[in-house]
């Protein structure tokens, strides 16, 4: 389905059947955790959501129709970001803790057991409890998530792109996800200049997503460069893709 | 990034 085609609430709709499943660990570690054993929870975690989150992707209308390379750069550019803004969405109602899973639920203090990752507890905690300020809904949460994912491009995607088409396809599917937020606004019955504010405000946060999101990057690379945590499979293919871009 | 594309690749979930 061609994205212009949907109507606004069409879009959202499919969102909302796009949701990917809430992902469990398992075999959780015995408290308290060691530094190595909270980084191989978390990684396991990211590993599982990562399979999700491709299928999901192919949900979102107008994504499958993205050339192949296009569908690669944006998901190997994104996917900490989405990580974390499904963390942020889980935890809303749980000031002080971050809900990676409803059996990996940590206190804002356990970080101080991995090094370096207090901090970015702090910023996801930071910015979780500015969405309880405004009180997110699930609809924005959902159109905010789509829009990390096809906004997540650095760099001209044509650039290596076999399909200039592409290009022209992506600005078409940020243009229809661009109106589904402004529509799923507009329907909550604010006035219309609080209803501009809210948007921005909605969309300032991403800033401070891809902030934690760089943070993130870094904190695993330099995790697994101390063998602190082994990265494997499509986690290990996903950190590659940003120390590569990196260098 | 292999299991990548062909996670995007595979039409069935």
């Amino acid at each position: 389905i061609f994205p212009s085609v949907l109507s606004p609430e069409q879009f959202v709709t499919t969102l909302i059947e796009a949701e990917p499943p809430n992902v469990l660990l398992m075999n959780r570690p015995n408290k308290p955790f060691t530094e190595a054993s909270m980084m191989m929870s978390l990684t396991k975690l990211a590993d599982k959501e990562l399979v999700h989150m491709i299928g999901w992707a192919k949900k979102i209308p107008g994504f499958v129709e993205l050339c192949l390379y296009d569908q690669v750069r944006l998901l190997e550019s994104c996917w900490l970001e989405i990580l974390m803004v499904g963390l942020m969405w889980r935890s809303i109602e749980h000031p002080g803790k971050l809900i990676f899973a409803a059996d990996l639920i940590l206190d804002r203090d356990e970080g101080k057991c991995v090094e370096g990752i207090l901090e970015i507890f702090d910023m996801l905690l930071a910015a979780t409890s500015r969405l309880r300020e405004l009180k997110l809904q699930h609809k924005e949460y959902l159109c905010l998530k789509a829009m990390i994912l096809l906004n997540s491009n650095m760099f001209p995607l044509t650039m290596g792109s076999d399909d200039p088409d592409s290009s022209v396809k992506l600005r078409h599917l940020l243009n229809a996800i661009t109106d589904a937020l402004v529509w799923v606004i507009a329907k909550s019955g604010l006035p219309y200049r609080q209803q501009s504010n809210r948007l921005a405000n909605l969309l300032m946060l991403l800033s401070h997503v891809r902030h934690a999101s760089n943070k993130g990057m870094e904190h695993l690379l330099s995790m697994r460069c101390k063998n602190v945590v082994p990265v494997y499979d499509l986690l290990l293919e996903m950190l590659n893709a940003h120390t590569l871009r990196d260098h | 990034s292999h299991k990548l594309v062909q996670l995007l690749a595979t039409t069935a979930e």
